[in-house]
């Protein structure tokens, strides 16, 4: 609706509004209106629908600056995901999922159960590691999550494992000491499984706000991140954030999660992404 | 911050000589953007910063020596008496145990919350019992049970084959014969679109008529707060809010699109991870917050 019509003021008015509701944040929006304001005045555009094509190409522009976004499984050597992310935002469904892609693809899968700290955290893995059926390394609770990582590179490498998923406590980014466990969790894997290709994580709730450009530096700055994941994209928030996210730190949205079953785990599509905004 | 980027704005202005209501729209147009940056919804920013306009402008804001301060006085004041008063009371049922239904989005700090309230309650003298009606979520059961017996606080629960409309029913049941004051109901996360799952919600409502129906929200949450509100809100008739996670480093906006949205107290904060991360809600601390 934002998009029907003749280019006038009004309509970079509505499309700021627009950006704004789907949590793009001030300052991205207006980078973005006013990337479309050139283009409408370099091209003498006067229809409103023909700059919804630039206004798809730059928001796909701004989502794939960082690169191409895949979770790289690289064949014969092990390959180590590390979740991360604060509390409840779908790390552990998210392993759970990509637990039963990695399986269904033949590949040989663990599961390291690294919150040691939510009560019945391990029991939740254990249960997805049950339905997709592979092994889940645990320790008991209050166990040091640093101790149980290094476990299941043990483990991984002497059962040639193709994928260790890393599942991680939640924890919020201003708390200092969990980010520095954090750190620690993300040396133990430097130090014992260089030879391994690791993908660190960070795991972002769609609904959140512009609280989700805190996340991604401060978790970024405990540990070099090398992706994002999107999840409950199946919900009404938009997760606009991640334009501002990407832009300032280049890191690749690589996969979004769209329910709470197995299945509800697809590829980020930057086009798809960027025409739902305005849905 | 807002108060710096007000007193300068009015600093520049002042240097023209009198000032107009446009240069009052001006710096409202920060007042704005400070709040859209906190994540509070956009059509309640722009409610908000109109209600401070007419003031500015009633209380001759213009005139003012100080007008930087005296809007952020102004906004202050507002932000506050939107947020509604420090609320820590749970309403109490005439006729005991007084249900309380936790209902939220996934991951939003339900269960947590649930163990949380029990235990508050526990130290306040009170018997809660909790229930568990999660029966979808991979070790929801286990997870509350983890947690009553840390707290010492009974869990009744019925497995996960069934349906938690029963387990409610038989949860209100146990409580009347065991002289538990307060009932505690732990659901799962839905999303407010999940037709099926929302009616389940005034389903388990219907046959235990909670005296407290507790919108569980996370304090990060940005422009969408205001969709899930309304419609939990439409549907259940919420009667508080528990608004948690305030101890990471999200402005908060959220807490005044919830409030704006629904009318509802927010009657708790969730303040930490532990078992005693419990406060009440103090509006004056929320507005500093949320205009950073
Ligand atoms: N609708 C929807 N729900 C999801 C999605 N991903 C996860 N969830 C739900 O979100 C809730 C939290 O998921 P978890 O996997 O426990 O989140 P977590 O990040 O591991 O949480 P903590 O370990 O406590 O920090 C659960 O109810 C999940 O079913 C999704 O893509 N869509
Ligand atoms: N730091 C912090 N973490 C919290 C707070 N409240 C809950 N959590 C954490 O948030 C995560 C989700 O909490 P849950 O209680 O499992 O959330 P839920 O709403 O029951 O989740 P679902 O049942 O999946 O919908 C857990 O890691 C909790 O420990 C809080 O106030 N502060
Ligand atoms: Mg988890
Ligand atoms: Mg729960």
């Amino acid at each position: 609706a934002v998009f029907s019509g003749a280019v006038d003021d009004d309509f970079f008015e509505e499309l700021e509004d627009a950006l704004i509701c789907a949590d793009v944040g001030v300052n991205s929006s207006l980078q973005l209106v006013d990337v479309l304001r050139k283009r409408a005045k370099k091209d003498h555009i006067k229809e409103r629908q023909e700059l919804w094509q630039v206004m798809q190409e730059e928001i796909t522009a701004m989502l794939t600056a960082g690169g191409d976004g895949e979770i790289v499984i690289e064949p014969d050597k092990l390959n180590i995901l590390v979740l991360t992310g604060v509390n409840g935002a779908g790390k552990t469904t998210t392993i759970g999922k990509l637990a039963a892609l990695y399986t269904g693809q033949g590949k040989k899968v663990l599961l390291a159960a690294a919150d040691t700290f939510r009560a019945a955290a391990a029991e939740q893995l254990a249960t997805w590691a049950e339905r997709a059926g592979v092994s889940c390394i645990r320790q008991e609770e209050g166990a040091d999550p640093a101790a149980v990582v290094y476990d299941a590179i043990q483990a991984a490498q002497a059962r040639h494992v193709d994928v260790l998923l890393v599942d991680t406590a939640g924890r919020l980014q201003n708390k200092t000491n969990l980010m520095n466990e954090l750190s620690k969790i993300g040396r133990v894997i430097d130090n014992n499984a260089a030879e391994a290709h690791t993908e660190k994580l960070l795991v972002l709730d769609a609904g959140i706000g512009q609280n989700a450009i805190s996340q991604a530096r401060l978790f970024g700055e405990a540990v070099e991140l090398t992706g994002l994941i999107l999840t409950k994209l199946d919900g009404t928030a938009k997760g606009g954030a991640v334009i501002g996210i990407v832009n300032e730190s280049g890191l690749p949205v690589k996969m979004i999660g769209v329910g709470e079953k197995t299945e509800d785990l697809r590829p980020f599509q930057p086009a798809d992404f960027a025409a739902a905004l305005f849905n | 911050n807002l108060a710096d980027k007000l007193q300068n704005i009015f600093a520049k202005l002042k240097g023209k000589g009198r000032l107009s209501e446009a240069d009052v729209t001006a710096a409202l147009r920060e007042v704005r953007v400070a709040l859209l940056e906190a994540d509070v919804s956009y059509k309640v920013a722009k409610d908000f910063v109109a209600r401070i306009k007419e003031r500015a402008v009633g209380e001759d804001v213009m005139k003012s020596l100080t007008p930087g301060q005296q809007v952020v006085k102004i906004v202050n004041e507002e932000l506050i008496a939107l947020m509604g008063p420090e609320q820590a009371k749970l309403k109490v049922s005439s006729k005991p145990p007084t249900v309380v239904l936790m209902v939220g989005l996934q991951g939003s700090g339900k269960t947590t919350s649930s163990a949380k309230i029990a235990l508050y309650l526990k130290g306040q003298g009170k018997r809660p019992l909790l229930a568990a009606a999660d029966i979808y979520r991979p070790a929801a059961i286990k997870q509350l049970q983890v947690l009553g017996e840390k707290t010492g606080i009974p869990v009744f629960s019925l497995g996960d084959q069934v349906s938690p409309v029963e387990i409610s029913k038989q949860a209100l049941a146990e409580a009347q014969s065991h002289g538990n004051d307060y009932l505690i109901i732990d659901t799962a996360g839905r999303l407010q679109i999940n037709e099926e799952l929302m009616n389940e919600l005034s389903d388990i409502r219907a046959a235990v008529n909670p005296t407290e129906i507790l919108l569980v929200v996370d304090a990060m949450l940005g422009q969408d707060a205001v969709n899930v509100a309304a419609a939990f809100h439409e549907k259940l008739t919420v009667s508080g809010i528990v608004l948690t996670k305030l101890d990471g480093d999200t402005r908060g906006g959220a807490a005044l699109s919830v409030k704006a949205v629904t009318g509802c107290p927010i009657k708790f904060t969730g303040i930490g991870e532990k078992l005693d991360g419990l406060e009440p809600f103090y509006p004056d601390r929320m507005a500093s917050r949320i205009l950073g």
